[in-house]
């Protein structure tokens, strides 16, 4: 859990 | 492949080209909070919203075969992308995971 934490929010696209 | 996604909710759901737009939004990609890219919006009016299997929450695992197991968010939404600019097939196939 402590790993996924660190990770960055991902970016959201549109298609 | 990774880990095993359970088979009872994995589905395969196509989603016909009838409409200029395929209409949703992807979060996540590999080395994201969320690995795999999932429907964050589904937009009216859009290919996905007139399929009516597509909801917001899924997981896509793959589309038109290919697994987007592992790719960044970029390489995954091009793939969408491509899937659905090609002329070659008047649908998308995509497999989604319904978590939970």
């Amino acid at each position: 859990r402590e790993k996924r934490l660190t990770l960055p929010p991902s970016e959201i696209t549109l298609l | 492949t990774g880990s095993p996604v359970p088979a009872s909710t994995a589905t395969l759901v196509r989603v016909l080209k009838n409409s200029n737009t395929l209409g949703i939004a992807i979060e996540g990609g590999a080395n994201t909070r969320q690995p795999l890219p999932r429907i964050v919006t589904i937009q009216k009016g859009g290919s996905a919203h007139n399929c009516g299997q597509l909801r917001v929450g899924q997981v896509i695992l793959e589309v038109n075969g290919i697994s987007l197991r592992g790719r960044e968010h970029k390489d995954a939404a091009r793939i969408i992308a491509e899937a659905f600019k090609t002329k070659e097939k008047d649908h998308i196939d995509f497999v989604v995971f319904e978590p939970g």
